[in-house]
Parts: structure tokens; C-alpha cells; sequence
């Protein structure tokens, strides 16, 4: 498909030795870049469009897909992701492109001070919410207002398969302002 | 997770297999205990090799300082712990510029440092090039190993003057190899191996016995003449270029078998779950039909 084709040619022309070891001029890197992320783009409407084949009983009736879009956030190294921190609730779903089972340390930004997680069984799953380091907060170019990160362990994901988590942030402003208050106090 | 108050930091964060303790006074790393008995002293701090007037200069194809040893950015770090129970840390701040936390996991068997460096100031030199150096008791007698295909791992030794009676014009950059996924040193006698593994790929070396370095991050006002014509001097939103990143220290017996698995092969396995980390799909909620889902 044209958005494969994309990323294929994107992927190909940065194993090119001058992108890899970062020898090439810098407008040339930033080309690099802008194709790569363009072509990833593409791709994540592709992706979202096969999740949606592999999770029909999620929406509708098992014979339809259901419409559902899928996102990735790119920004999760900065603590950011402008879909997590503007959900009521969101399904998280955890692709294992291994070939043996694996498990997945998850840290999202948070927003909100108590969260429900649930995982396919209908269980819940023990979260612990770490404060962001200064450093984090104050990345040049980071626009988002967490200021703490959600954890959680996903496990027993399937080899080439996924397993999935549903999240729901339980919000209560007056007690996130507080500790926000508190928070920028203690973290000048 | 709850932020202890300066007074009463407890200087070391354990999960169900690992204790990690920091010294008290300066805050940095000091030993790594595994809970079947293996323990290896380990210090870790950020130093940085600067560039100076000298002729030849680093730049994007090349490694010349104008030392052969870098630079400690401090002696001491101020630092406070977290802890939780899935995620414990130590966060040190070695300066405005590094800061770093030493994590521990529930479960794993790994210490992660996870270090944000930069903006890189500039001002007083032409550059600094900055590395993450571990120091242990390992006698590793000059030999270490990296992965340069993150397949197979292939020995390297360091030259020096006194090795052999060669000239050698780049003594530190003549000790610089690629780690695509892993940098390991071991003692001959006491069979103890320690590997960090890299979230991306970067040069190290061992340059004194024991001793593990990885280069995080360039900042440079030089050109090496080599043909780019340009400073590595990358900005971003005005400012120097940030870098955030994690390396993994795990260590062991080498000469002893886990559930049938070396060392070596552990050290793969964990590289290779690393490198294919699972990869996170988001979709919203309130369309769902949580029953039938």
C-alpha cells in the first residue's frame, strides 16, 4: 500500500551512512527527519485501520470493524501526549512485536490524581503515580501540564499480539489544584 | 510515590532482587547488591572532555580531545528518593544542565539511569563532549567487550603508550568502539560480569581497568576539517540541544547458569526485549461498549 511504501523508502534513506553516524549538514538531518516522521504518519492511519479488523467485537457486532482511530504518542520521552491528557477515559492498547511473551513498564503522562485501570479481564491493576523530575518539566519545547507519570505493568502480552488496558482518570480540580500548589512549592 | 524530606533520605532504594546505595554525603552511586550474594562496588558520575586551542579538533566524523582523561562535572550531587511500589528511584541533580534518577523496577533485575543532559553550556571552551563513566572493582586486566551489530559481542582492548612501544596519535579515540546495544567488562578470577545496556547506540570504551564509559552527549565549536564545514552545534527552540536517554546496568556470575541460560545469553535476551520494546496504541473510551469488550 502507498502509506508502506512511504515508510519503506523513509526507512531506507536514513540507514544511509551520513544519517546514521550524523555526518550530514544540518538542514540535511532535518530533511531526514521530516520524512521519516511524514512517513510514520501515514503508517499510524494504516495501523489504526488494521487494529480496528483485529478488535471488532470492542464496538459493534463481530462481523463489522468497529471505527475506532488509534493514536501514537510521540512525545511520551517528554511526558507528553496531548490524547491522554484530553480523555475522559481511553483503552491503551500494548503491541508486543516479539516473538516471545514480553511485559511492558507503562508510563504515560497523568493528569488527574486517581486513575481506573482495568485490564481485558475486567480487573483492576495496581498504578503508582511518580512526580516528574524538574528537569522533564522544563524541557525546552514541552507545552503539556503533567507534572506527574502513571505506571503500571502490562503483562503477559503475547508474542506478535497485544493486550489491552482501560483507563478512566477519576477528576476532582479542587484537590489537583492543591497538589499542583504543593508540587510547584516543593519544585521551584 | 511519596518524596522523602531532605533530613531523613535514606540513602538506597532494594526491590525483590536488587540494592542499589548511593554514598551519603556526595550522593552518587556507590554499590549494587544482587540478593544471591553478588555484590560489585560501583561509582558513576558525568564527566566531559573538553576542547581546547589544540590543532586538531573534534567534529562530526572525529573524537580529539584536548586530554586524555575528561573532566568530572562534580563531586557531589544533591539528590531525594521516590518510592512506590512498582517504581523506586534516586533522582540526583549533578547541575544545571545533568540530571539523572536511579531506578529500580518492581521485579526486574536491572538498575535503569535515566539521565536528561543539556542545554551543554558553552562559553568557557569550544565545546564539551560529554560521557556517563562507571567505575568498579572489577579487575578486567584491559579487556572489554561491545556488541557492534547487536548480534555477536567481540573483545576489545584498550591501547596505550605503555602497552607497547607504538606512537599513538589518538590514544582515547584509538579506544572508542560502537555499542549498538551493550558494553560489558568481567574479572578473570572472580567471575563477576557487569554489562550496561544502551537505549541507543553510542561509542565507549575501558579505558582504565574496570571502568566502563559511554558517550551521551556533543556539544561542539569546532569542525574537524573533514569535509561538513559545520559545528556540531545543534539548537532546538533557541536553546542547545536536550538529550534524554536510559542506560541499564545488569550484572551477575557469568560462569553460572540461570534456568539453563549464560549470562551472555541473558544479556542478549534482555538487549534484544529492549531494542523491541512493545509499542503503545491509544484509542478513546466513551464510544466503547465496555460489556461486549
Amino acid at each position: 500500500s502507498y502509506e508502506l511504501h512511504l515508510l519503506r523508502h523513509a526507512v531506507s534513506l536514513v540507514l544511509h551512512h551520513d544519517a546514521i553516524t550524523g555526518t550530514s549538514q544540518q538542514h540535511v538531518a532535518s530533511d531526514f527527519v521530516r520524512i521519516l516522521s511524514e512517513a510514520i504518519d501515514a503508517c499510524t492511519k494504516k495501523v489504526s485501520n488494521l487494529l480496528s479488523y483485529l478488535t471488532p467485537t470492542w464496538g459493534g457486532s463481530r462481523r463489522t470493524k468497529n471505527n475506532q482511530q488509534f493514536v501514537i504518542c510521540h512525545q511520551l520521552n517528554m511526558s507528553q501526549c496531548r490524547f491522554t491528557e484530553n480523555q475522559e477515559s481511553m483503552l491503551l492498547l500494548v503491541y508486543n512485536p516479539l516473538s516471545v511473551k514480553t511485559y511492558h513498564h507503562v508510563r504515560l503522562p497523568a493528569i488527574a490524581l486517581h486513575y481506573t485501570i482495568r485490564d481485558f479481564n475486567d480487573e483492576e491493576v495496581e498504578y503508582q503515580l511518580v512526580p516528574l523530575p524538574a528537569a522533564v518539566i522544563n524541557l525546552p519545547g514541552r507545552s503539556s501540564t503533567a507534572i506527574q507519570e502513571l505506571c503500571f505493568e502490562a503483562e503477559n502480552i503475547p508474542p506478535l499480539g497485544f493486550t489491552a488496558y482501560y483507563i478512566a482518570p477519576v477528576r476532582d480540580q479542587l484537590e489537583e489544584n492543591e497538589f499542583a500548589k504543593k508540587f510547584s512549592k516543593s519544585n521551584p | 510515590g511519596k518524596i522523602e524530606a531532605e533530613q531523613e533520605i535514606i540513602p538506597f532504594i532494594s526491590n525483590e532482587y536488587i540494592k542499589v546505595t548511593v554514598d551519603k554525603v556526595t550522593g552518587l552511586l556507590e554499590s549494587i547488591q544482587h540478593v544471591d550474594g553478588v555484590k560489585i562496588d560501583v561509582g558513576q558520575n558525568f564527566y566531559y572532555y573538553a576542547q581546547g586551542q589544540q590543532t586538531l579538533q573534534s567534529g562530526a566524523y572525529s573524537f580529539r580531545p584536548d586530554r586524555q582523561r575528561p573532566v568530572a562535572v562534580t563531586d557531589k550531587v544533591a539528590y531525594n528518593t521516590i518510592r512506590g511500589s512498582l517504581v523506586k528511584e534516586i533522582r540526583q541533580r549533578f547541575s544545571d544542565w545533568i540530571t539523572q534518577i536511579i531506578r529500580l523496577y518492581r521485579g526486574e533485575e536491572f538498575v535503569e539511569m535515566e539521565w536528561i543532559i543539556g542545554p551543554i553550556p558553552i562559553g568557557t571552551d569550544l565545546g564539551k563532549e560529554v560521557v556517563s563513566l562507571f567505575t568498579t572493582n572489577i579487575t578486567s586486566n584491559g579487556e572489554f567487550f561491545t556488541d557492534s551489530n547487536s548480534r555477536q559481542m567481540m573483545r576489545r582492548t584498550c591501547w596505550n603508550e605503555s602497552a607497547n612501544n607504538q606512537q599513538i596519535k589518538k590514544p582515547i579515540a584509538a579506544c572508542y568502539y560502537p555499542v549498538t546495544s551493550r558494553i560489558c567488562i568481567h574479572s578473570g578470577n572472580a567471575s563477576v560480569e557487569m554489562c550496561v545496556l544502551v537505549d541507543r547506540t553510542e561509542g565507549g570504551t575501558s579505558y582504565n581497568d574496570g571502568e566502563i564509559e559511554l558517550m551521551v552527549h556533543r556539544r561542539l565549536l569546532t569542525d574537524d576539517g573533514f569535509g561538513l564545514e559545520e559545528t556540531l552545534n545543534e539548537e532546538s527552540y533557541g536553546v542547545g540541544l536536550v538529550v534524554k536517554g536510559k542506560h541499564r546496568i545488569l550484572f551477575g556470575n557469568y560462569r553460572q547458569e540461570v534456568d539453563d541460560q549464560t549470562f551472555s545469553e541473558r544479556m542478549s535476551l534482555y538487549s534484544r526485549k529492549w531494542q523491541y520494546e512493545p509499542w503503545l496504541f491509544l484509542t478513546s473510551g466513551e464510544k466503547l461498549n465496555r460489556r461486549k469488550w
